[in-house]
């Protein structure tokens, strides 16, 4: 089963005991899965369950370089798909990618990765 | 009670701030002086300013870097924190770093937070220039230190 | 203050930063 990743994280957050869920008060950061891959194409679904209004969030695809004191996609090693105004972001770089999304959206995230030689 | 310890003592602590005021200083622009004689291991003054991450700070010196704007006003707490006095702060962000200085730093903790209490490291007379030992990260690139000291470094980092 | 940073503000207690939702995005949209 797909968790949140105990260690995989950024330290400060917290994750709870069913692993399914993390809350942190110390600005943005981000938490990895349990599960990665490495080659062929992969793809995972999310439905948004609740999203108080002034809450945002950023999901999608990081490598194990990207560094998790930021949100994915600040860096070179991870793409993200923001709630607020749906931008897709790599590289600190934001470009329009939908409508912004929200509770009971239900999102997929693809990856494509080259076969091993 | 450690609480409380901790919070009369910083509370007690804030009334002996001292009267200071800053002018032209013969170290590095603009100075903090004394504008009382200062016994040693007195409280000087709280370092102020806004508490950021580590990665945000990281930031920031870039923007600094890029607006011109002096990136020497930030003042690590510990690991995680950064204290920045460049947009938002007080006095203390005027004193200036001195190889032999008459003031330190310590970190205290209050309630939840941490604060950096400048503390006199001996007698300061009125008028006199408070420093400390700004313990910059060393670097490549020298940034002449003149404090004027007898045991002066050279360089501030 | 304003000799040295023209929107400097004087605070007397140290203020924690609440970081923007776009704190680490080099461009937005």
């Amino acid at each position: 089963e797909c968790l949140l990743s105990l260690n995989d994280r950024a330290q400060q957050l917290k994750l709870n005991d069913d692993r399914l869920s993390i809350t942190g008060d110390k600005g943005y950061c981000s938490v990895r899965s349990t599960h990665s891959v490495s080659h062929g194409s992969w793809y995972y679904e999310v439905t948004i369950s609740s999203m108080p209004s002034n809450s945002a969030a950023r999901i999608g695809w990081a490598q194990y370089l990207a560094n998790l004191q930021t949100p994915i996609g600040t860096d070179k090693f991870g793409y993200s798909w923001r709630s607020k105004k749906g931008t897709v972001f790599h590289e600190a770089q934001g470009n329009h990618y939908s409508d912004g999304y929200t509770e009971n959206d239900v999102l997929g995230f693809l990856i494509v990765l080259p076969e091993p030689t | 009670d450690v609480e409380f310890a901790d919070h009369f003592k910083f509370s007690q602590l804030k009334l002996r701030k001292k009267r200071l005021r800053y002018a032209k200083s013969d170290i590095h622009g603009w100075g903090l002086f004394a504008c009382e004689a200062i016994a040693a291991e007195d409280m000087v003054i709280e370092y102020v300013g806004e508490t950021i991450r580590q990665t945000v700070a990281d930031i920031r010196e870039k923007e600094y870097e890029v607006e011109g704007i002096d990136s020497n006003y930030m003042f690590r707490i510990d690991s995680e924190t950064i204290v920045d006095a460049t947009k938002c702060g007080n006095l203390a962000r005027f004193i200036n770093h001195s190889c032999d200085p008459n003031c330190y730093a310590k970190i205290i903790p209050v309630e939840s937070q941490k604060k950096i209490v400048i503390y006199s490291k001996r007698d300061i007379r009125l008028g006199e220039e408070i420093t400390y030992d700004y313990k910059f990260p060393i670097e490549e690139q020298k940034i002449p230190c003149r404090c004027g000291s007898q045991t002066c470094r050279g360089s501030l980092n | 203050w304003s000799a040295f940073a023209p929107d400097f503000v004087e605070i007397e207690e140290n203020v924690e930063y609440h970081e923007r939702e776009s704190e680490f995005d080099l461009k937005d949209e």
